[in-house]
C-alpha cells in the first residue's frame, strides 16, 4: 500500500520548494508554475489530476527549455583547435582542463596545456602536475607574466608541433573586475591572431553550488568573450545546478560538460534527461 | 530598490495599523528579493512569517505608507538575525591556539587562512603558524607555502602522512618555533564524503581547535543550507567566513548559513590578495545588499 499524494495546494508549494531548492530562480519557477505551460493552468485545465504526474510533467517542461543540445567539443578545420577556459575564482577551471585533456587524449587526439594564470600561488605548479599525470606537454611563463604571453607562447608550441588541441587555463577572475575582464579579452584577441578563428570553444567553469550570481557571470563573460559553452563543475554535491536553465533561455549557451568529482575521469557529457532526473532525486 | 524604500523612515505615530492586507504586496515583493539573492527557500518562509507575525498591529508612522515600515522591520530583524557583530578569536589559556578552516571545495580556505595569519601578524601581534594539511589537491601545499612566504609567516607540511596526524606534529612544531597560533588548512570536500568529513572530525579530534571555522563562497545559493547544517553537526563550528564578498553575488547565502547553524558570521574575504581583503562580517550592510 502506498500513500498517495493529493494534488492540492500544499503539494504544489511542496513542488515549489523543490524548484527554488534547485537554484532554478524566480523567473523559471514562475514559469514552471504560473506560467502558460505551468503546472497551475495544467491543473485547471484537467491535463493534470494526480500528484504523481506533477513531477512528470515538469520533467517535459525543463527538458523542453534546455534548448541547446551541443555537447561535442569544436574540431578546427586544422589543426590546433584552441580551447580557453575562463570562470571567477575556484570553480574548478584547472582541475576541468585536466579532465578536458584526459577525454581528448584517450579520444587520440594530442594535448598542449597552455598555464597562463600566472597570478595565483602555484597555479602553474596545479596544472604541471596534470599536464605530468596526463603525460601531455605544458607551456608555462615566469610567476607574473601577461597571461596574453603564455597564451601566445601556447599557440606557438600547438602550431609547431602539429598538436590536436591547445587548452588555455587563466585565472580566476570575477565578472566585475573590469580590468580582470579586459584581460581576459586580451588573451582570447591574442590567441585568434596568432591562430585564426580561434579560440574554437571558449568555456565557462560554473560552479554548481553557485546560486542566481552565475547568471550575471554568464552575461558578462559572454559580453567579453563570447562562450561557446559551459562546463558545469561540482555537480557531484547537493547542488543541482538548475541556474543553467535560464542561462540556456536568456544567453543562448549551452552546458556541454559536468564536473562530478576531482579526479581525471569524473567528467562527463551533459546529458539532459539525467539532468533534469537528478533534479528531482 | 527595496532598501531605498526605507532609509528614510522617521517620523510620529498614526492610529493607522499594520494588517496582513496592506503589507500583502510588500511581502510578494520581498520574498522575490530574498529569492533572486540566494537566500535558501525554507528560511525566507520561516523569517518572514515570523517577521509578519511580529509586525501585525505595529502602529504605523506618519509620513509612512505601511509596506514601507514592513520592510524597515525585515531590515532590522534581518539585521539582527545575522548579527551580533562578533569578530570574537578564542586563544587558548596554554599552549598553541589551534584554528581549522573547513568547507567545499574552492570555497577559498586556503586564500583565507594566509589572510587570518597576516591579520594575527600584523594586528594582534601573534606568531602564527600555518600547517598544509591539504594532501591531495595537486599542489595544495606549494600554494599555502607560497603565501606563507609572500607574508612571512612560517608553513608546516609533512610528506607520507595523513592530514589528521599533520595537524597532530604541527602542534609539537608550533611549540618548538614558539608559534602562539596554529592555522589548520584543510582539503575542500563534500559534506556528503562520509570519509572525508569523518577526517576532518578526526583533525578536529585531535587538536581541539579553539575556533572551527566554515569558509563559504558568498555565491553559493540554496545549497549553502545543505552544507552547512552537515558542517555544523559533524564538527561544531565556531564561526563561518564569507569569502568573495567583492563579487556582486547578493549573498542570501549568508542568512541562510546563519539561520540554519546559529554560528556567528565573524569574517568576511573581499579580495584575493592577502592584505586588508579580510573584514570584520558587518550585519547591517549585509541585509541590506541582500534585500538589494
Ligand atoms: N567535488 C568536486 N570538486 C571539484 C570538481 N571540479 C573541481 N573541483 C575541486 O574544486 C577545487 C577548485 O578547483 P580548481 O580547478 O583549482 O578551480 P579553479 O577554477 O581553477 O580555481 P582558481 O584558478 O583559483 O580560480 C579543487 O579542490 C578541485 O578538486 C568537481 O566536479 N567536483
Ligand atoms: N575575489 C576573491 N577571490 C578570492 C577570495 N578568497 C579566495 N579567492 C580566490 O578563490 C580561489 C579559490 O581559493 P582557494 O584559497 O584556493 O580555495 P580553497 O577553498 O582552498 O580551495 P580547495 O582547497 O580546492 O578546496 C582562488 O583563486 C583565490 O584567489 C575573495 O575574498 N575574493
Ligand atoms: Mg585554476
Ligand atoms: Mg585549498
Amino acid at each position: 500500500f502506498t500513500f498517495r499524494r493529493t494534488l492540492d495546494e500544499a503539494f504544489v508549494e511542496e513542488i515549489e520548494a523543490e524548484l527554488f531548492g534547485a537554484d532554478f530562480g524566480p523567473e523559471t519557477v514562475r514559469a514552471l508554475l504560473d506560467g502558460p505551460n505551468g503546472i497551475r493552468q495544467a491543473w485547471k485545465d484537467k491535463t493534470i489530476t494526480e500528484a504523481e504526474e506533477v513531477r512528470e510533467f515538469l520533467k517535459r517542461n525543463l527538458k523542453a527549455m534546455l534548448t541547446r543540445r551541443e555537447v561535442k567539443l569544436a574540431q578546427a578545420a586544422t589543426p590546433p583547435t584552441v580551447i580557453l577556459v575562463a570562470g571567477v575564482n575556484g570553480t574548478g577551471k584547472t582541475t576541468s582542463i585536466a579532465k578536458l585533456a584526459r577525454r581528448l587524449r584517450d579520444d587520440g587526439k594530442s594535448v598542449v596545456l597552455a598555464a597562463a594564470d600566472t597570478f595565483r600561488a602555484a597555479a602553474v605548479e596545479q596544472l604541471t602536475i596534470w599536464s605530468q599525470r596526463l603525460g601531455v606537454d605544458i607551456v608555462t611563463g615566469k610567476p607574473q607574466a601577461d597571461p596574453a604571453s603564455v597564451a601566445y607562447q601556447g599557440a606557438e608550441t600547438a602550431l609547431a608541433t602539429g598538436v590536436d588541441y591547445l587548452i588555455v587555463d587563466t585565472a580566476g577572475r570575477l565578472h566585475t573586475q573590469v580590468n580582470l575582464m579586459r584581460e581576459l579579452r586580451k588573451i582570447r584577441d591574442v590567441l585568434s591572431k596568432k591562430i585564426p578563428g580561434s579560440p574554437h570553444e571558449c568555456l565557462l567553469v560554473l560552479d554548481a553550488t553557485t546560486g542566481q550570481n552565475a547568471l550575471n557571470q554568464a552575461k558578462l563573460f559572454q559580453a567579453e568573450v563570447e562562450l561557446s559553452g559551459i562546463i558545469l563543475a561540482k555537480l557531484d554535491g547537493t547542488a543541482k545546478g538548475g541556474i543553467v536553465v535560464a542561462i540556456n533561455n536568456q544567453l543562448d549557451i549551452p552546458v556541454k560538460m559536468i564536473g562530478v568529482g576531482e579526479k581525471l575521469e569524473d567528467m562527463e557529457p551533459f546529458d539532459v534527461d539525467k539532468f533534469v532526473d537528478a533534479v528531482f532525486e | 530598490a527595496i532598501t531605498r524604500r526605507f532609509t528614510d523612515i522617521i517620523g510620529n505615530i498614526t492610529r493607522k495599523k499594520i494588517t496582513e492586507g496592506n503589507i500583502k504586496e510588500t511581502l510578494r515583493e520581498i520574498r522575490v528579493a530574498l529569492l533572486e539573492a540566494d537566500v535558501a527557500f525554507e528560511v525566507i518562509k520561516d523569517f518572514l512569517a515570523k517577521v509578519e507575525a511580529e509586525a501585525l498591529g505595529d502602529r504605523v508612522l506618519k509620513g509612512v505608507n505601511p509596506g514601507q515600515q514592513f520592510i524597515s522591520v525585515v531590515y532590522e530583524e534581518m539585521a539582527k538575525l545575522m548579527g551580533p557583530v562578533d569578530t570574537s578569536l578564542h586563544y587558548a589559556q596554554q599552549g598553541p591556539t589551534v584554528i581549522l578552516m573547513a568547507g567545499l571545495q574552492g570555497s577559498g580556505k586556503t586564500t583565507t587562512c594566509g589572510k587570518l595569519a597576516l591579520l594575527l601578524k600584523t594586528e594582534q601581534k601573534r606568531r602564527p603558524l600555518l600547517v598544509a594539511a591539504d594532501v591531495q589537491r595537486p599542489a595544495a601545499v606549494e600554494q599555502l607555502k607560497k603565501l606563507g612566504e609572500q607574508i612571512g609567516v612560517p608553513v608546516f607540511s609533512e610528506s607520507g602522512v595523513k592530514p589528521p596526524q599533520i595537524c597532530l606534529h604541527s602542534l609539537d612544531f608550533a611549540k618548538r618555533q614558539g608559534c602562539d597560533t596554529v592555522i589548520l588548512d584543510s582539503a575542500g570536500r563534500l559534506h556528503i564524503d562520509e570519509a572525508m568529513m569523518a577526517e576532518v572530525k578526526e583533525v578536529a579530534a585531535l587538536t581541539t581547535p579553539q575556533e572551527i571555522f566554515l569558509v563559504c563562497d558568498a555565491m553559493t545559493g540554496q545549497d549553502a543550507v545543505k552544507s552547512a547544517k552537515q558542517f555544523n553537526e559533524q564538527l561544531s563550528l565556531t564561526g563561518v567566513i564569507l569569502t568573495k564578498l567583492d563579487g556582486d553575488a547578493r549573498g542570501g547565502a549568508a542568512l541562510s548559513v546563519k539561520a540554519i547553524t546559529g554560528k556567528p558570521i565573524k569574517f568576511v574575504g573581499v579580495g584575493e590578495k592577502l592584505e586588508n581583503t579580510l573584514k570584520p562580517f558587518r550585519p547591517d550592510g549585509m541585509a541590506q545588499r541582500i534585500l538589494g
